[in-house]
Order: C-alpha cells, then sequence, then structure tokens
C-alpha cells in the first residue's frame, strides 16, 4: 500500500468521519 | 519558515533546525476545548518523557524503525490476504509471522486520565491501531520504565476486569490479531508488535476521561502486566483505528467516530487530538474513506495525482492505487509505489539542481547540503485524492532535517509495485 505518512500531515488538520466515511483536510489546521 | 511563492518554498535555511523551547499550544479555529487534547512530539521540548530525553534516537535511527513499521504493515496485509511469498520474504527480513498490529514506535503523543479517582496517563497516539492499553500494577511479569506512575486498578473505585465469556473478550481476535487467553474467568489479550515489543494482560473496563467534561464510564482498554519494547517513557498506546474497540468506536454515541488532529510543524510546537465535530471548519475538504481488504481497521485513502513545483506528475491514476493506500499518524515518512516515487524524486531533483546533493539518510535517498545557504527554494509538492481534493504540503512536510548538511526529500518508494 502506499502510506500517507505522518511527515507530510504536519500543520494539516485532518478529520475522520467514520460515519460518513469520509477524510477531511484543511490546510494551516495548527493555528 | 517559510514563504509561498507561485510554485515553491523560500526557506530560511536557519530555521529548518528546530528549537530547544516549547512554544505555546496550538487550537484548532472555534475549537469547544472541551474535547481537545494536546498532541505532542515525543522526542521534542515539548514532551515531558525523561526517559525519552535522556534517549532520544538519531534521526536514522527513527528512519530504521519506520521502515520496520512500514514493513509490518505490508507483512499484515499480505498475511490477511493470504500471500504466502510475500510473508516469506519479510520473515527472512526478520520480521515476525505472527505480527498481531504495528511497531509502537509512534511519534506523538497525548495524556488522558483513566480511573477514579482519575490518574493522568501519556499514550502513543495511533491511528494504525486499535486497543488502547496502559501498563498495570502489580506488573505481575514485566514493566518498563514511564514517566508517569503505573496505573493501580486496586487504587481505583471504577476498575473491572471482563470476562472471557463476554463478546468484547472475542472481540480481540479482530482487534489484535491474536486469540484472546482466559485467567480465573478473566479475559486476557495480548498485542505484539512488527519490532517484537508487546503487552500482555487483563482486558478491563474504567472510567476514561479525556477532559474535565468529556468522561466514558465502562472503556475496554488492556491493562498490561507484560510489557516489553521500544515503548520510551510512554505509559501506553491509544488506539485510533477502526476496529470496534478502537477509542472512536467505544465513543462512537457522542461522538459519532468523527476525530480530528493536526500534527505540529515541529517538536517544539503542539499539536490537538480533537474528538467530534463541533467547531469543524467550513473550510475542511472531505474525500472517501476506504478500506483495504485484510486491513480492515486502517483508514484506506484514494490518491489519483501528485504535482511538484504546480507540474502534474505524469503517473497514471492505476498505479498510484495499485496497492491502495491509507493514512497513518504511526507512519513518519510518506512511502509511494515505487514508479510514482521515481517520478517525484526525478521532477524535485530536477527542480533543486542548483543545490549540492549530500549522502543518504537511511530510506532516504535525495539529500542536499545547504550549509552554504541562508535561504533555498524548494518546490512545492501536492497530493491530490478522489472528490477533487488536493491537499498541499507544507514545507515542513517536504524535507527531513538531520543536520543543514543533509536535508533530505522526506518521500520514499516501497520495495514492491505490489506493496
Amino acid at each position: 500500500v502506499l502510506i500517507y505518512g505522518n511527515t507530510q500531515q504536519k500543520t494539516l488538520e485532518v478529520v475522520y468521519d467514520g460515519t460518513r466515511r469520509m477524510l477531511g483536510f484543511r490546510t494551516g489546521g495548527c493555528t | 519558515y517559510a514563504t509561498a511563492e507561485a510554485e515553491s518554498h523560500t526557506i530560511h535555511v536557519a530555521s529548518l533546525l528546530p528549537s530547544s523551547v516549547c512554544t505555546h499550544p496550538a487550537t484548532p479555529k472555534g475549537l469547544d476545548k472541551k474535547s481537545s487534547l494536546q498532541v505532542i512530539h515525543k522526542h521534542g521540548p515539548c514532551s515531558q518523557l525523561p526517559e525519552e530525553k535522556a534517549n532520544i534516537p538519531t534521526h536514522a535511527q527513527i528512519l530504521v524503525l519506520d521502515e520496520v513499521r512500514v514493513k509490518s504493515i505490508h507483512s499484515k496485509l499480505a498475511k490477511n490476504l493470504g500471500y504466502v511469498n510475500v510473508m516469506k520474504k519479510d520473515a527472512a527480513a526478520n520480521l515476525p509471522a505472527k505480527d498481531g498490529s504495528l511497531v509502537g514506535s509512534g511519534n506523538y503523543i497525548v495524556t488522558i486520565g483513566l480511573g477514579t479517582p482519575k490518574k493522568n496517563l501519556t499514550l502513543i497516539f495511533d491511528t494504525g491501531s486499535d486497543i488502547t492499553w496502559t501498563q498495570c500494577q502489580p506488573c505481575l511479569r514485566s514493566c518498563y520504565k514511564q514517566q508517569d506512575p503505573i496505573f493501580s486498578p486496586s487504587s481505583s473505585s471504577t476498575y473491572s476486569n471482563v470476562s472471557c465469556s463476554s463478546a468484547a473478550c472475542t472481540s480481540l481476535n479482530s482487534a489484535t490479531g491474536n486469540s484472546p487467553d482466559c485467567s480465573s474467568s478473566t479475559c486476557v489479550y495480548g498485542i505484539q508488535y512488527g519490532d517484537s515489543s508487546f503487552s500482555i494482560g487483563f482486558f478491563a473496563k474504567e472510567k476514561l476521561t479525556l477532559t474535565s467534561n468529556v468522561v466514558f464510564d465502562n472503556f475496554l482498554f488492556g491493562c498490561g502486566q507484560n510489557n516489553q519494547g521500544l515503548f520510551g517513557g510512554a505509559a501506553g498506546l491509544l488506539g485510533l483505528g477502526r476496529n470496534k474497540l478502537s477509542l472512536p468506536s467505544q465513543t462512537a454515541i457522542k461522538f459519532k467516530k468523527i476525530f480530528s488532529y493536526c500534527l505540529p510543524s515541529s517538536p517544539s510546537s503542539t499539536g490537538f487530538l480533537k474528538f467530534g465535530n463541533d467547531g469543524l471548519s467550513k473550510s475542511v475538504k472531505f474525500t472517501t474513506l476506504s478500506t483495504i481488504p485484510g486491513g480492515e481497521s486502517f483508514y484506506g485513502i484514494t490518491i489519483i495525482a501528485m504535482s511538484v513545483g504546480g507540474k502534474k506528475l505524469s503517473i497514471s491514476a492505476s498505479i498510484l492505487a495499485a496497492g491502495g493506500a491509507i493514512i497513518d499518524s504511526g507512519t513518519v515518512i510518506t512511502r509511494l509505489p515505487p514508479t510514482a516515487y521515481s517520478a517525484l524524486r526525478f521532477a524535485f531533483r530536477k527542480q533543486m539542481n542548483q543545490y549540492p546533493m549530500a549522502k543518504p539518510l537511511s530510506i532516504l535517498d535525495t539529500c542536499y547540503d545547504f550549509s552554504k545557504y541562508s535561504t533555498v527554494s524548494i518546490p512545492k509538492i501536492s497530493l491530490f485524492f478522489e472528490k477533487g481534493v488536493e491537499v498541499p504540503i507544507d514545507a515542513r512536510g517536504i524535507l527531513y532535517v538531520n543536520s543543514i548538511s543533509q536535508v533530505c526529500l522526506a518521500f520514499a518508494g516501497n520495495n514492491n509495485h505490489s506493496d
């Protein structure tokens, strides 16, 4: 598998929605 | 740190080195802080784990551990799909054939409360595994040194063991990859990680306090009596996977399996782990989660394209999708199919050809010596997901810095197209 690791996730807000089976991203999520 | 230009980031080289001082905490926008925890890099100045500070691994060691975790993921998927030949190959690389889960060396930690009265425990934050466990007194067999006092069930008024005949005990099969055992009618869990680290103990229920206002009774967790391996000073693991024993599943009635996090830009700053959808920004762009056959606990995603310096790489979507894809908080470096990585590396090197290269760093083969520069310009990299979602990688996520004279492209290739 391709694995999207944590270095590339830095500063993004990563949203897991297990009920809707969706994954969200927002840049600048830590500020 | 960086000023964004059209297709590249301009970076002050001095800012590549991490600060030795912990900066102020991050907060999610519009946050209802009632359901939010701080996320901290295990080896940075914000971490309170003294054992870790005294034994901070080198970057090369971190990357070796990362490779073990990735091989463990591939091995687990191959085993579940019945790819015997692949398993033999991995066994030859000194991986245990019986890998119930992943290596427990994730880099980020959070603090939760357990028991009555509440005891704070610092746990490794892991979206790639399911059960939450902590070391427990009386440590019948073995406990490693941890920062927090070891949890004592006998001092808690809300602790209870799970019986062997319960459905929760049976569920351990899928959550850990191992059949539960039974001791005096008490369910015994065992979880082994890809690097041979493991935890064995009583499966139990306890009051879980995420924040002062968010408390769950009867949270199922592992009360470890025999714990050995690379967990550093953390008290255990927080399992954020998709199995029904994971934290998001057990708290689904309140949070509807919704959680979000932000990993900090450097070890000297903090991020957050937040449960529920209160305060979620409307600017979040959503793609579809999928399930990887044989790896149902993982969060599957579909990456359809990549760009470097604003230009899409000529990689077919079928190559990127060949083995599927997952997102994992415990893997450090993104692994791409070999063809995709070659294309990324070619484009990146081409746009970086004015800088002298440096020797490789473990699995990272594209490194540069920036010691003669005060600023450098690096191409922007974006990932494109299903549903038209473009995710630009932050400048801090493009480079992995060992030293100013060895700054590397923070991507690597898988060994096989089918991985």
